[in-house]
């Protein structure tokens, strides 16, 4: 039976590196890779 | 694939540190993550201790790592919430150690169709290559497989796929987010030459006539037959099942034709232990007599035992079944050793067959510490109705916690197609001596990838840390508070009574068609390897690196100072600036890069190339200011003094004239 107590840590979907990114506002190269200042010129 | 260039290139063992900011299970988590790096690979992690480059772990607004070694100090690396998976913190980590991801490789277009038109405005740049001068993919075939890999909707602006595999079987197999791929580690291999995990031990599942390098305890009155099936039982080895004509060993000790008091000893190739301690794991088969035993030994060496001491560990409790049963066994060897399989006919009943072993394991890792065996898990999972779970027996830990895990096999709602997996905490009527709520305890559910050789296995694992200060939805009430206070009542199926808390884990634990795939259902049944461990050190700041240094030498451990304190404390370096103690005293080391670099007591001021050339342009402008105007001063002086002494000489030639 379905244990209406349970807590789903993943709120019952399945998200990716990259959708959990970009649902936190992030717009990074490749979608979860940070560049520093020389490679961003 | 890499980028290519040394400077990139972390040492193998990369210092780390762990901001406050984590969450504890991500902490937790990471840790599993280091493990499977110093199992599979020659990579390791230590705290960090004031080396000049270190990578910095904290909790950011996602999952994020830059490329490679910046050499700037101190580099970040953000888990942030929904990170805390293990494979995503591999992922990460896999970014820091040199790789961007596989389908940007120079290669790819060979391999996948890229979908422009079904990719989200503004987020083509996502799907850029590196050609190979700026990339290596280290010679390695392109790899669906790898964890590295984006999965095929990423990046799509509506419900199409925006990669295609150009062999469509490969089609959900890429973006797995279980463990490393063979060709991962293949590649990791390659660019940090690696020739081993560091803490892997050995592997055999006696495929191949030397077994191994194992060889036949000596004194013994039997020997263990390297064998394709056995009188009695079983008919097919652990690793291939009997899959494969010609191939499909194990090892046997015929029981049924051994005399009373028998022994065979089957021992490993010697050993050397690095940590002091290890994990066993080995696939059994108990064909024999209710009363013949099998028994585990070491033999280590030193100098006053040169041949090697026997010493027992304990003894195996497989009774017999028509069955492979998984068992592992916790060491503790400090000196080069052998492990020593010791089976022995006790019983004086003629039955035919024996005992049996196959796919043995041996890491210098912690063992799992409860074993949940589904068996006939592919008609479970094909058969049981959505929303509809089973739970594993409770399992009691070390600390006294007792707890269970509950699986959907075909998912709950709104996951069809998903196994969906909980953790409850359990407790009965009369238990005593535990802390409610329970106090940072971290379960971990893992479906065991059964591949014999435990380098080339991607399990898959989700973690769960009982915060007790974590309030249960719509409630006031602890969510990890006493079960008989939290939970409701449940009947065993041994007919007693417990009660059960609420469960915490994921309903998108495993696809189906995953969990088909390699070797998680094997023999039809499925092994989840369950573990409860105390995370409440991992609540407390990793400790800064100490001002006093230690001196280079194992064989003394005393400090130079008895009671180092941390200088480092009160000062703060702004700009990513890391603090060192320098002959005693806190100094910051600021981030430089190719043509700028930070400077200051703090970090705070900021210089480049440019500026420098500004400085040099308006100092020598100065100086010839200055220049022109001391030549004009003295060009003045001079005149004036020439002027005023040809005029005193005409005052004199005028009186010598007179």
């Amino acid at each position: 039976t379905t244990n209406v107590l349970d807590y789903d840590v993943d709120s019952g979907r399945d998200l990716d590196i990259f959708d959990i990114n970009e649902e936190a506002g992030l717009n990074l190269v490749e979608g979860d890779i940070v560049l520093d200042e020389r490679q961003t010129r | 694939n890499s980028i290519i260039g040394d400077e990139y290139r972390w040492p193998k063992t990369i210092p780390y540190y762990m901001e406050d900011d984590l969450e504890i299970n991500a902490k937790g988590v990471i840790l599993k993550a280091f493990e499977q790096y110093r199992l599979k690979t020659c990579i390791d992690f230590k705290p960090w201790s004031g080396e000049a480059n270190y990578i910095s772990i904290f909790k950011g607004g996602g999952c994020f790592s830059s490329v490679g070694n910046r050499r700037v100090g101190k580099q970040s690396l953000s888990i942030g919430s929904n990170c805390d998976r293990i494979a995503t913190i591999e992922h990460e980590f896999l970014h820091a150690l040199g790789f961007w991801h596989e389908q940007s490789r120079a290669d790819r277009d060979d391999y996948v169709n890229i979908m422009w038109d079904r990719i989200s405005e503004g987020k083509e740049h996502n799907f850029n290559t590196y050609n190979d001068n700026t990339s290596s993919s280290l010679g390695v075939p392109y790899d669906y497989g790898s964890m590295m890999h984006y999965s095929k909707n990423a990046f799509r602006n509506g419900t199409e796929p925006t990669i295609v595999t150009k062999i469509p079987a490969f089609s959900d197999v890429i973006g797995q987010r279980m463990e490393f791929s063979d060709s991962d580690l293949l590649k990791l291999h390659r660019l940090y030459n690696c020739t081993q995990g560091s803490t892997f031990l050995d592997s055999c599942d006696f495929e191949r006539e030397n077994i191994c390098g194992m060889i036949q305890g000596q004194g013994d009155k039997a020997d263990w037959v390297r064998v394709a099936k056995a009188d009695g039982g079983p008919n097919t080895d652990y690793s291939n099942m009997g899959k494969c004509t010609g191939s499909g060993y194990f090892m046997h000790f015929s029981t049924g034709t051994a005399n009373t008091g028998d022994t065979a000893l089957l021992e490993s190739r010697l050993l050397y232990p690095k940590r002091g301690y290890q994990c066993l794991q080995f696939f059994y088969y108990n064909s024999a007599g209710p009363s013949d035993s099998l028994k585990i030994h070491v033999r280590e060496y030193d100098n006053a035992n040169p041949n090697g001491k026997l010493r027992f560990i304990k003894t195996i409790d497989g009774s017999p079944q028509d069955l492979w049963q998984l068992h592992h066994v916790s060491l503790d060897v400090k000196k080069k050793f052998r492990v020593v399989f010791q089976g022995t006919k006790e019983g004086s009943g003629t039955f035919a067959g024996g005992q049996s072993l196959d796919d043995i394991n041996l890491s210098e890792t912690t063992c799992p510490e409860f074993i949940w065996r589904v068996k006939n898990f592919s008609h479970v999972m094909e058969n049981t109705p959505t929303n509809t779970s089973i739970f594993s027996p409770p399992f009691t830990s070390k600390e006294g916690y007792t707890f269970q895990m509950e699986l959907y096999p075909s998912g709950k709602a709104g996951s069809p197609g998903e196994l969906s997996a909980y953790a409850h905490l359990v407790a009965r009527e009369g238990d005593t001596g535990q802390i409610w709520p329970c106090p940072w305890k971290q379960i971990t559910m893992m479906l065991m990838d059964q591949h014999p050789h435990i380098q080339k296995r991607m399990s898959n694992q989700r973690s769960v840390t009982t915060d007790p200060n974590m309030k249960a939805t719509d409630s006031d009430r602890f969510f990890w508070d006493d079960p008989r206070k939290v939970g409701v009542e449940v009947t065993h199926t041994d007919g007693s009574k417990y009660f059960r808390g609420p469960g915490s884990g994921t309903a998108v634990y495993l696809t189906h068609l995953r969990a088909k795939s390699r070797d998680f259902i094997k023999g039809g049944d499925a092994i989840f390897l369950l573990t409860m461990e105390d995370v409440s050190h991992l609540t407390v700041t990793q400790p800064l690196p100490s001002t006093t240094q230690q001196p280079v030498t194992t064989a003394v451990t005393t400090t130079v100072t008895t009671a180092p304190i941390n200088l480092c404390l009160s000062v703060q370096c702004l700009n990513n600036g890391v603090c060192m103690v320098d002959e005693g005293k806190a100094a910051c080391r600021c981030v430089v890069g190719d043509d700028w670099w930070y400077y200051g007591d703090s970090c705070q001021y900021k210089g480049s190339i440019m500026d420098k050339t500004t400085l040099a342009l308006a100092s020598s402008l100065s100086v010839l200011g200055v220049m022109l105007l001391v030549t004009a001063v003295s060009v003045i002086c001079l005149k004036k003094k020439y002027k005023k002494h040809a005029n005193n000489s005409s005052v004199v030639m005028e009186n010598i004239s007179a």
